[in-house]
């Protein structure tokens, strides 16, 4: 474990947490896209199915435990909860996000580093990772404005994967077999589809502004 | 199992 990676995870839980406060404490889940919740519950049900085979530490065990709980809660709550349920914004979530799982598939099955099932679903959840948010950033385009928590739930969302590169940079110089290059690749791909939402977000942030992002 | 096919990040 270190600093960037430690950071990293935070940042990831504090996205959670943003938006578990969004949806709680508004009780409305109007701007957030229920296919990305979707596609990040999958990510890590796929990425997490050596939960009880190999175990790593109780923080990793735990923190697997953390995601897989709150990503199907939230999906639960955005399709079942009588309240929340009223707030999604149904005809604006329209992106094609079955499309994303079949394509994230097909590549692990072509690029992974063992053809094992494990090993595959593993490579399918860091591709599904690497373009989950697009639903997302699609809605937070078609929706205008956009509230602050959801705005924040999405700058920490790009900002952990962020921080993983550094962890990457930092084990690479660190341990010599370290050489993770579809985990390098997908998270470079991923927080460079946050880099218009990064910047639009500083622009805000700096003339103390609404977030709006173009459509 | 070795450190190799271990995933030990989130």
């Amino acid at each position: 474990m270190n600093i960037f990676r430690l950071a990293g995870d935070l940042t990831h839980l504090i996205s959670i947490l943003v938006l578990l406060l969004k949806i709680y404490a508004t009780k409305s889940c109007s701007g957030i896209s229920l296919k990305t919740q979707e596609l990040y519950a999958l990510v890590f049900l796929a990425r997490y199915l050596d939960l009880f085979t190999d175990f790593v530490s109780v923080y990793n065990t735990v923190m697997k435990l953390v995601f897989i709980g709150s990503s199907l809660a939230i999906v639960w709550c955005m399709r079942m909860h009588r309240i929340v349920k009223r707030s999604y914004n149904r005809e604006l979530d329209t992106f094609r996000h079955y499309f994303l799982v079949a394509g994230s598939f097909v590549l692990a099955l072509v690029v992974h580093e063992k053809f094992t099932l494990q090993e595959i679903f593993w490579a399918f959840s860091i591709y599904l990772e690497a373009v989950a948010i697009l639903p997302q950033l699609v809605l937070l385009q078609r929706s205008g404005n956009v509230d602050n928590l959801t705005g924040q739930y999405v700058f920490f969302l790009g900002a952990y994967r962020a921080f993983y590169i550094l962890n990457w940079i930092y084990r690479y110089f660190t341990e010599q077999r370290f050489g993770r290059w579809i985990s390098w690749i997908s998270g470079l791909v991923q927080t460079a589809l946050y880099a218009d939402f990064f910047y639009y977000y500083f622009m805000s942030w700096k003339n103390n502004a609404k977030l709006q992002l173009p459509a | 199992s070795p450190e190799g096919s271990l995933h030990d990040e989130l």
